[in-house]
């Protein structure tokens, strides 16, 4: 997975 | 904690709907905005895959926003007054969308959209708010929605704290726009804490 930033949550 | 408080107020929300028959003092506009806040950022549910609990509440997001927004179109219908319901939501989408082009973690459609939401995410409330201070006052009920959906992001904050001391991870999108959302509320929250918990009913002063 190569998103920037997490994108972990809600 | 931001999560469940983000879930409760969903279900006072919809319990507020239910047991008054109406959506009265409930903004349709607000309500709409979050429709497309949820879509456009967890349009990454097919790709983005986190955790079941994360797949889990971003499916009831969706869901649970659309089957408000359908309850405020067509079941109670009669109990929403759009013309106490008159923000221009044009005024929020356009610069949300400028936000967006302009702060992103990488220029790509899905990143622009994600970071919009965010930013919309921030600014939705205003319709709702805009509503309650042309009508000067609230249902309790209402009130506790609104306190429920307020905590939330600010929940958000001690853990963003915690995440740059812990895991070293920022997000500052996220970050300044969880600020802004919160601040929105100061107002709100100072009524809240000083009638509605009081036992006092909702009123603004004239």
């Amino acid at each position: 997975d190569d998103l920037p930033v997490f994108h972990d949550e809600l | 904690a931001g999560d469940i408080s983000h879930l409760a107020s969903i279900v006072i929300l919809l319990h507020k709907i239910y047991t008054s028959h109406s959506c009265r003092g409930i903004s349709f506009k607000t309500q709409a905005l979050y429709v497309l806040v949820f879509l456009t950022r967890y349009l990454d549910l097919f790709w983005h895959w986190v955790s079941l609990y994360n797949t889990a509440m971003k499916v009831f997001f969706i869901a649970s926003s659309v089957y408000v927004l359908y309850l405020m179109k067509y079941k109670y219908r009669p109990t929403h007054d759009p013309s106490i319901d008159t923000f221009k939501v044009e005024y929020l989408l356009g610069p949300c969308l400028i936000l967006g082009l302009i702060f992103n973690y990488e220029f790509k459609f899905t990143e622009i959209l994600w970071s919009f939401s965010i930013w919309l995410e921030a600014v939705a409330i205003l319709p709702q708010l805009f509503m309650l201070q042309r009508t000067g006052e609230a249902e309790a009920i209402t009130t506790h929605y609104l306190a429920a959906l307020g905590a939330y992001r600010a929940l958000y904050i001690p853990n963003w704290i915690w995440r740059y001391f812990g895991d070293n991870v920022v997000d500052p999108i996220a970050v300044v726009a969880g600020l802004v959302q919160t601040g929105l509320y100061l107002d709100f929250f100072y009524v809240y804490f000083t009638k509605v918990l009081q036992g006092q009913k909702f009123e603004l002063p004239a």
